[in-house]
């Protein structure tokens, strides 16, 4: 058991690494066991270091770096534990232009090995899909669901 | 494996069979304020076995069940229908292709079923067991949760590496 | 101390729902008092309806629809203890495209009275604005103010 | 009475002294993301006396002073001033404009002068209270909190309509 979790562990510490690095355009992250000595109870706490940035602790960091940071980290579990599927609900909300273009970029290359389905009112994300579907209420109070041609406007 | 279509009726604010078809690669689905995009994936959750209403945003399990609108009378039943491609055996179970349902009645309880035959929520969570996809795993990241990944406590996160494991 | 008490509370009840109508097209809102009998200690409470909508509670109301309640919630504020200058970060993140525009204006009608100072990636909240100040990292970890022409892409 | 500017001095990601002009009417603030926006509404939460290190997202009360760069040693002192237009006497004070500083070593305890006159930071809590200006109310929305004004509980919103009395 315990030597199952290492292994998982360093291995989730390097994919971590790897998403951080490609979606900060550098730096580095890191996973770490608050307590070392106490395997099957520890908790795992994240290290992060933006490109060029020497913060005292994440909370200092912003709403957007949050984001990248929290996506990260779910592809490096899609890295390591691969899902078929993964549904994202408005994940981009607080993403600038060029923090969604880097997003968008990484979720394509993924496209091959799992299947995304993303809700999003951003169009640079719209534009990445190969799909849209559109959820209106023509009638108040009652979803209906409609397929919605890529060049029509949000 | 992977998502082909999934049916919702008398679910949220989908008082109407309504058939929502999936594609490989990556789809958005898009829409206004209150439309119920959200509603969409907690079909979902829902029908892969979700047990907290906090989860899917309702007090009571009966606040999944269309409860009426301006001309409209509330209704009885939801029931949400996942059909999955299974060609590729990810799911342990000799179907090419796997439809899980899900129904509840009002002042009932939820039943479930594999292919029509009906099941225990047992029989769904094994069903999903190592695929990672289930309502506690990372397929499925509810609006305004992306944050959460770094700011919960320690203990939370060693969950994900468990997960991993 | 009590009748200042439920006259602001009839006060904010009554705006609240003034800002609500305005903001969702219709429908209605109001501030409900959980104990009226415990006057000094009771709780307050919303009460919202969406036009065309019948919801049992308000945990069921979408991302965007809570961010409009909220702004509804901060208008009436404003209407019945109006503050010189209100700063606002990102309150704009869960919406779409017809409720920054229905924001905006109200924005823009309020403006006379008080001063708002708006942190936004929306475009179209950009467009509200009289002046623009954009903050950058040239320097990497050091913040930066510069003057934004307002056609520049974000 | 507006906002005319504020100056920083190794604020967070401010270790030069930096100057924002506001203007009346409305006004954006717009850049990446990571680049400093929060920043400058922590700065003029913090000037109005903020003792919360939570509400400015740090641990410690030093988090606020400029911990350094790739290129730039950590500074020792933070420093904020906000001038405000106060021709109509909208504060209990006799100037047509005030200036209100806060200031922090690292290791020391806050220092707050109101025109450029040392003072408590009661005196800048008294200049504020009839305002509605202040780290309480709601002239200063942190990011993501929108939603909080209805989420919190009814004991919490209270708070709203005393303010508002
Ligand atoms: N049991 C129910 N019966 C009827 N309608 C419901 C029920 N539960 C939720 N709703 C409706 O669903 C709406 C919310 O939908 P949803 O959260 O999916 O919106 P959304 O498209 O995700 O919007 P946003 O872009 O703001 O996040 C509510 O306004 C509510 O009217
Ligand atoms: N004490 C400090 N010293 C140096 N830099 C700091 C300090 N505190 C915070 N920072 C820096 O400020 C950055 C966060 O800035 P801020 O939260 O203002 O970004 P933002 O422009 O609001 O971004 P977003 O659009 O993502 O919300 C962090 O990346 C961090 O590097
Ligand atoms: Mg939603
Ligand atoms: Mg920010």
């Amino acid at each position: 058991m315990s030597s199952r979790f290492r292994k998982a562990f360093a291995q989730l510490s390097e994919e971590f690494n790897n998403s951080f690095r490609r979606l900060f355009g550098g730096g580095e992250a890191s996973l770490v066991l608050c307590e070392p000595e106490r395997i099957l109870e520890t908790g795992v706490e994240i290290l992060v270091h933006p490109p060029g940035k020497k913060i005292a602790n994440y909370n200092l960091l912003s709403g957007g770096e949050k984001s990248m940071i929290g996506i990260a980290l779910l592809f490096a579990m899609l890295a390591v534990r691969p899902t078929p599927f993964c549904m994202m609900d408005e994940v981009d909300a607080a993403l600038d232009e060029a923090n969604i273009q880097r997003f968008t970029a990484y979720l394509q290359e993924q496209a091959g090995k799992s299947q995304f389905v993303m809700i999003t009112h951003r169009q640079s994300t719209m534009e990445a899909a190969s799909a849209l579907w559109g959820v209106t209420m023509e009638e108040e109070g009652v979803s209906k669901i409609v397929s919605v041609k890529l060049n029509q406007n949000d | 494996m992977y998502l082909k279509r999934m049916e919702l009726l008398g679910f949220k604010s989908f008082p109407t069979k309504t058939k929502i078809m999936f594609e490989p690669g990556i789809s958005c689905i898009v829409g206004p304020n209150g439309s119920g995009k959200s509603n969409v994936a907690d079909a979902l959750r829902w029908v892969l076995g979700e047990q907290s209403t906090k989860m899917l945003r309702g007090g009571k399990l009966e606040d999944v069940i269309f409860s009426g609108s301006k001309n409209r009378r509330p209704l009885g039943m939801a029931e949400v229908r996942l059909i999955l491609d299974n060609s590729d055996h990810t799911l342990p179970i000799d179907f090419a292709e796997v439809e899980v349902t899900r129904r509840n009645f009002r002042g009932g309880v939820s039943e479930y079923a594999i292919n029509n035959r009906s099941c225990r929520l047992k029989d769904i969570l094994d069903l999903f067991v190592d695929t990672g996809i289930g309502a506690d795993g990372l397929s499925l990241i509810n609006q305004g949760r992306i944050n959460e990944l770094i700011t919960v406590r320690p203990e939370e996160r060693r969950a994900l590496v468990e997960e991993a494991a």
